[in-house]
């Protein structure tokens, strides 16, 4: 069928291991291969091949590429949501971090995660390396009121930012799920328009059911943003590239690493070329 | 008359001949995508397929259903068959203290399966269980060990943040051995399998502790990399079971497969929930139904 031109089934197998194994998923890796297909007759090379695919997919990560900046709001409420293990809470402690050294903004964390062992002393810990303050309550506390108490507590001090954790959940947990949509409802009472940010964090080693968190969490509460993690390890977090073609929501930050300076802003010419080596 | 009626009859039940690569064609096709879409990785998905289309072909078809329907029950029952082989049972048949590493990424239920697996230790084989907090590097992960020992009330092995993970390990065996407990369980911290400075370390933990079983435990929802993250802890350490986590979830679980492809080593157990008693002993059905969807 190509044997008119340089993209033969060889060189569609070769191309199909590299996009398969970056986790870009089969619908992406369609819809790529039909692109190559349709311009079978302009490629010289298999390099000619590789640079139209990057191309595309910088285009399409380009489109979602935005960085994320203090939110205004008197206070600016993020919340961050995701499954289990992603790196909400590590997030979280870079992110006050940021705010604070970067833009020199008061940040309040709350304690949303009054279910798990210790996630309270882990987000302490990491207000004391951030040097920001802390709110929580008694532990199996509603996270609602936590929420509620941390928002108007920032009101009432006039902190710049409240950061709200949540406890990991996996997308396909209906209860869990409608309980993280009381916790959204909420913080608007706390404060009219908040939240401000509500920011999915997936974990880079995930395979497609990352774009079902994505559907889902976007689905419940309605996601601003998407922060990838761990891409310090082998894994590439192609399930990027479904995320944007399927939801356009916009890609934030990434995590590189597990010290409080180890969050960047996502870059699309960056991760494109990543997904290639 | 009526004996060639009976003959043509027996014919037409014996089926449509034998399965050839062209009437399985579409249906290896479909399996190929199915696996890729439930995350288990590229190469793997080639050897597999490749493997039992060769096994496939030649057999005879069976009356009822189609030659592609055929394959796919015949590829079925070879994952299960691959999924299943070795031993599903954790090995005591060492001197006590038996002990029992756990390794992994960030993140991907360590911590919490190690306790999951002390009670079910504790209650099934009434075992004496020492929990070691060896991660002195994630803020509060000693909490969150010693938190969910108390829940379950099984021994926890006192730590602190400045520890040394090697020195905790050996201290902590000499201990259960000195207090007659039988079982050691060994929590380390998450680590990426390209961090040299921490696959170093858990070596040397591997070194001093000569477990009886040293468990990786992976999320179910782990995509193509799972070979490469299982290739190297396999390498460094001789994976002897895997723990697949966060089975509650809809992931696919692929993974599994890839896993089991690059170490050989069987999925022990799996993770159910959040709770500390959501942990079930790993069985192939279920999870190949998942995965080719
Ligand atoms: N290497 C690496 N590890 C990370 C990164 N982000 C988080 N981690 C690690 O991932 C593990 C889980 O991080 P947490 O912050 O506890 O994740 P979480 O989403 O809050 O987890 P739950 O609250 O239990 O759902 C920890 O060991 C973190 O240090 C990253 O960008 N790179
Ligand atoms: N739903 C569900 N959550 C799980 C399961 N196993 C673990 N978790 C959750 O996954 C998150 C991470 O678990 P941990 O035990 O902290 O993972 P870890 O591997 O020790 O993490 P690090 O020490 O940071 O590498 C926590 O929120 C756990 O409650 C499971 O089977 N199902
Ligand atoms: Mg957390
Ligand atoms: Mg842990």
């Amino acid at each position: 069928l190509f044997s008119a031109s340089v993209v033969d089934d060889a060189l569609i197998e070769e191309l199909e291991e590299i996009l398969y194994t970056a986790d870009i998923g089969s619908t992406a890796v369609q819809w790529l291969l039909d692109g190559v297909h349709k311009e079978r007759k302009s490629f010289e090379s298999g390099d000619d091949v590789k640079t139209f695919m990057k191309k595309e997919i910088l285009a399409v990560l380009q489109s979602v590429e935005k960085p994320l900046l203090p939110p205004d709001g008197s206070p600016g409420v993020l919340l961050m949501v995701g499954v289990n293990g992603a790196g909400k809470t590590t997030t979280i402690g870079k992110l006050a971090s940021l705010f604070r050294k970067k833009y020199d903004k008061k940040v309040l964390l709350a304690a949303g995660d009054t279910f798990r062992a210790a996630a309270v002393e882990q987000l302490e810990e990491w207000g004391r390396r951030a040097e920001c303050e802390v709110i929580k309550e008694q532990e199996g506390t509603d996270p609602a009121a936590v929420a509620f108490n941390a928002v108007s507590k920032a009101k009432a001090q006039n902190a710049d930012i409240v950061i709200v954790d949540t406890a990991g959940r996996l997308q396909n947990r209906v209860n869990l799920m409608e309980e993280l949509k009381k916790v959204r409802r909420v913080i608007d009472k706390a404060h009219q328009g908040a939240p401000h940010e509500v920011l999915l964090v997936v974990d880079a080693n995930n395979g497609q059911n990352a774009v079902r968190q994505a559907v889902e969490f976007h689905q419940m509460i309605g996601l601003t943003g998407i922060i990838v993690t761990k891409l310090d390890g082998t894994a590439k977090g192609g399930v990027v590239i479904g995320i944007a073609r399927e939801l356009g929501i916009p890609v934030r930050l990434i995590g590189i690493g597990e010290k409080i300076e180890d969050l960047r802003p996502f870059n699309a010419f960056d991760f494109t070329e990543a997904l290639f080596n | 008359q009526l004996t060639e009626k009976l003959e043509s009859t027996f014919r037409n039940l014996r089926g449509r001949g034998k399965l050839s690569e062209d009437n399985i064609a579409e249906a290896v096709r479909e399996i190929k995508l199915s696996l890729l879409e439930a995350d288990v990785n590229f190469r793997v998905v080639k050897e597999l397929v490749a493997r039992i289309k060769e096994r496939a072909v030649g057999a005879e078809v069976m009356k009822s259903i189609t030659p592609g329907q055929q394959f796919v029950k015949i590829f079925h029952d070879e994952l299960i068959k691959t999924l299943g082989e070795g031993d599903h049972s954790l090995n005591f048949s060492v001197k006590p203290p038996a002990v029992i590493l756990m390794a992994g990424l960030q993140g991907s239920g360590k911590t919490t399966s190690a306790a999951k697996l002390a009670l079910l230790l504790k209650n099934d084989m009434k075992r004496r269980v020492l929990l070691v907090p060896a991660d002195v590097y994630r803020p509060a992960a000693i909490e969150q060990l010693n938190t969910l020992a108390r829940s379950i009330d099984v021994d926890v092995y006192p730590t602190n943040p400045s520890d040394d993970p090697v020195d905790i390990t050996a201290n902590s065996i000499e201990y259960a051995r000195k207090n007659g407990l039988d079982t050691v369980i060994i929590d380390t911290a998450g680590r990426m399998q390209v961090d040299e400075a921490l696959m170093n370390e858990i070596s040397k933990i591997r070194e001093v502790s000569s477990p009886a079983e040293v468990l990786f435990v992976a999320d179910a929802m782990t995509g193509q990399d799972a070979v490469t993250v299982a290739k190297e802890f396999h390498n460094r350490l001789t994976i002897t079971g895997v723990i697949l986590t966060k089975m509650d979830g809809d992931a696919r679980g692929g993974a599994a497969l890839s896993i089991h492809n690059v170490t050989g080593a069987p999925v022990k157990f799996i993770g159910v929930g959040e709770k500390i008693d959501a942990f079930e002993l790993f069985h192939p059905d279920r999870i190949v139904s998942r995965i080719i969807g």
